[in-house]
C-alpha cells in the first residue's frame, strides 16, 4: 500500500 | 515604511498564478535583504517557498521588518486588475493593518491604487536543510507540464525515475499505463530548450499529480524548471523569477508502507 507522506515529518520546525 | 516598486510587474502577477491554487493565506516577510514567503498547503504535503530580492525591484525601501498576513485569493484578485505592462508598487506602513498596491501604466496616464486588509497569521516557519540532491534535472517547464497533464489522466500518481539514460515519468490506472522518457539533449540552438541530467545515483520516487499539476502554474515564470530529487525525500520543483529570486514548490513523496 502506498501513502502520501507530509513536507513537516521532512523538515524541521524553527 | 515598507515600499517595493517593480517596473516589471507582471512578475508579481505570475507570482501569484502560481501560489493561489496550492496556498488560500499566506505571510510575506518583508526585510531590507527582500521579500520572503513560506507555507504549507492546507494538506501539509507540500511546501512553497518565494524569494525576491530587493536588488530585483526598481526601489526598494524596508526600515523594519515586517511580516504581512495577506489572503491570497483576494491579493491575487487585486493583482489581476494590474495590466502586463503596468509599473506595481506595494506599500505599507510599520504596524500598518493595510496594504496599498499601486499600478501606473508605463507612460503615467493611469494610476490605480488598491488597498487590502492584512490578517493576522499564525504561520509556523519549517528548516530547509541544504541538500546535496541525487539528480538534478532541468528540462524546459512548458514540456514539464505537459508531461505532467498528459500522465494526470491515467493515475492519481506519477514515478519519476532518474537514471544516467536519462529520465522517465510513468502513471499506471485503470485505463493502462503510460511511460514519457527524456534522454539529456546532445546539442541544442537555444538553452531554454535543454534537457540536462546531473545524477550521483539513481533515483525514483512517487509523487500525488494534484499536486505537480498545481505547480506547474507557474509555468508561465520562466523557459526552465528544475527538479531536484534523492530517495526518500521531498522532491523539488524550481522557477526563477526572472533574474530576481524563485519559486520553489517541495512536494513529500508517496511512500510504500
Amino acid at each position: 500500500k502506498i501513502t502520501q507522506g507530509r513536507i513537516d515529518n521532512f523538515f524541521q520546525r524553527e | 515604511m515598507f515600499e517595493a516598486r517593480l517596473v516589471q510587474g507582471n512578475l508579481l502577477k505570475k507570482v501569484l498564478e502560481s501560489l493561489k491554487d496550492l496556498l488560500t493565506e499566506a505571510s510575506w516577510d518583508c526585510a531590507d535583504t527582500g521579500i520572503q514567503l513560506q507555507a504549507m498547503d492546507n494538506s501539509h504535503v507540500s511546501l512553497v517557498s518565494v524569494q525576491l530580492r530587493a536588488d530585483g525591484f526598481d526601489k526598494f525601501r524596508c526600515d523594519r521588518q515586517l511580516s504581512m498576513g495577506m489572503n491570497l485569493t483576494s491579493m491575487s484578485k487585486i493583482l489581476r486588475c494590474a495590466a502586463n505592462d503596468d509599473i506595481i508598487t506595494i506599500k505599507a506602513q510599520d504596524q500598518a493593518d493595510n496594504v496599498t498596491f499601486v499600478f501606473e501604466s508605463p507612460n503615467q496616464e493611469k494610476v490605480a491604487d488598491y488597498e487590502m486588509k492584512l490578517m493576522n497569521l499564525d504561520q509556523e516557519h519549517l528548516g530547509i536543510p541544504e541538500t546535496d540532491y541525487a539528480a538534478v534535472i532541468k528540462l524546459p517547464a512548458a514540456e514539464f507540464q505537459r508531461i505532467i497533464k498528459d500522465l494526470s489522466q491515467f493515475g492519481e500518481s506519477v514515478v519519476i525515475s532518474c537514471t544516467k539514460e536519462g529520465v522517465k515519468f510513468s502513471a499506471a490506472g485503470d485505463i493502462g499505463v503510460g511511460n514519457i522518457k527524456l534522454a539529456q539533449t546532445a546539442s541544442v540552438d537555444k538553452e531554454e530548450e535543454a534537457v540536462t541530467i546531473e545524477m550521483q545515483e539513481p533515483v525514483t520516487l512517487t509523487f500525488a499529480c494534484r499536486y505537480l499539476n498545481m505547480f506547474t502554474k507557474a509555468t508561465c515564470l520562466a523557459p526552465q524548471v528544475t527538479l531536484s530529487m534523492s530517495p526518500e525525500v521531498p522532491l523539488v520543483v524550481e522557477y526563477k523569477i526572472g533574474d530576481m529570486g524563485h519559486v520553489r514548490y517541495y512536494l513529500a513523496p508517496k511512500i510504500e508502507d
